[in-house]
């Protein structure tokens, strides 16, 4: 039961990292063995686990530009059954380098290839565009899973991301599915996320998360520890609602 | 005293579209005549003030690909002293499509040098990302106004960012100038906010801009009505917030 799952919204903001780290810690706290894979040269699913890879270090941008193996670039990290593919602001030269060549779309694709059955679930922290990098992601994922931050603007970005699923699914990956949409940043008191979270269920009631993540002032202050939220505070009810939503994903792909 | 202001910031979700509308709206109120350009293909910037430019309108995209001149996209909206050149999802297709051209930085700079004159301040919305279009930003830009939430992972890229401007200042754009941070989203419970505040003070003393925009809900349900906060709720903290700024920004550059 080996699943890439991409972490995917061209909004940026919505909790795409946030959710990316915190996901994949709460997995590996349920006995599934998980690749959390950096694709954003921001590096910040790196910071968010305390790793920062300097210029020498191999990348996933030397996988992508194949200078490197997938299997040069996974480190273990403290925390039990998660590994690490770091990414740093070298990984913002791919989008032009790999423009022209050959099957641009697919270089993530056939690096995951012979890794992808070592894990449980790879996940993909996607950057805030839909260039090659995150095109790369669309077409390596089995699934993809979108934060949406409960605003407008996050709102109307979201017909012009399924249709580009659409257009994925339509030739470079037609097993593409959406596992489901987390709504993030959810602040009881803001009448907008209300009418937000009322507009997706009316739209997409089969592919939202029950588990809802709440704004919380603890999720924005593990980064600076470098380490997830779900480890830095677990009591916390940002820490909590990633576990749920960890809980839902295992049982979504039938796991235990 | 023509400026063409870039609003930039590679790091999603910071403010930057909020600050460009309400910016530009709040400079045309202190009889500026801005033009708002929005060079981000979610076209957030045209929806906020609510303009949503169709597959056959001429936007910005069509003169960045040569097909249309700057004159032919630049509307009146119905704010005094405010026009706008629309952006839309067509616009994405420009980074892949302007890679290969001649002197592909500066297709902005060079459509914008006919109508410049035409106005008191040219405000560029940009993407959260640092690739073709942002540079077209930066290299068409007299200065920048850097958005910056008061988070842990925001703080990260002000680093890189700033790495971004000294090579565009070494090449692309000598004159560049960095007109300022603007600290956005700030929560004064939130001890992060302080946190970033202080470094920020400590390592850019005379970038700041003195006027602080609060998280304000009046901001984040503006754009469902499309309108700028500044004229959706003149009298929110947010809303002062960005005429304060206007104030600030006006002044810096000479004006009355
Ligand atoms: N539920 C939450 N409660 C409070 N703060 C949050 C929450 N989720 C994310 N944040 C904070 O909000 C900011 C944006 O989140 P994050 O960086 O994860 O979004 P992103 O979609 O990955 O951004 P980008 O588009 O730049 O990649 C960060 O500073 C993060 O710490
Ligand atoms: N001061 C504020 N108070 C409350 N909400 C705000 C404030 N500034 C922005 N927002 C909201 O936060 C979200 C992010 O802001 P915005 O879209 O302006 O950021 P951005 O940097 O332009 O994002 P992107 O990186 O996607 O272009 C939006 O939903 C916006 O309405
Ligand atoms: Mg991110
Ligand atoms: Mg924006």
């Amino acid at each position: 039961m080996s699943r890439i799952v991409g972490i995917v919204n061209q909004k940026g903001g919505v909790g795409k990292t946030t959710t990316a780290v915190n996901l994949a810690t709460a997995l590996a706290a349920q006995k599934q063995k998980v690749l959390l894979l950096d694709l954003d040269p921001q590096g910040n699913a790196s910071s968010g686990l305390g790793v920062y890879a300097g210029e020498s270090d191999k990348t996933i941008y030397h996988v992508l530009s194949r200078r490197a193996k997938m299997k040069d670039v996974i480190e273990p990290t403290d925390i039990d059954n998660l590994y690490l593919t770091p990414a740093n602001i070298q990984l913002a030269g791919a989008e032009v380098e790999l423009v022209g060549t050959m099957s641009r779309e697919a270089h993530l694709k056939r690096a995951l290839k012979d890794i992808r059955n070592d894990f449980d679930f790879v996940i993909l922290d996607c950057p805030p565009s839909i260039g090659l990098l995150t095109v790369n992601a669309l077409t390596a994922a089995d699934g993809i899973l979108i934060p949406l931050q409960c605003e407008y603007y996050a709102l109307e970005g979201l017909a012009h991301l399924l249709e580009t699923v659409d257009l994925v699914q339509g030739s470079l990956n037609p097993d593409l599915k959406i596992d489901g949409l987390a709504l993030t940043l959810f602040d009881s008191r803001n009448k907008i996320c209300h009418q937000v979270m009322s507009e997706v269920k009316k739209h997409f009631p089969k592919l939202i998360y029950k588990s809802v993540i709440p704004r919380n002032v603890r999720l924005s202050e593990a980064p600076s520890h470098g380490r997830p939220a779900v480890i830095y505070d677990p009591s916390s009810k940002g820490a909590k609602a990633y576990v749920a939503l960890a809980k839902e994903v295992v049982k979504q792909h039938g796991g235990a």
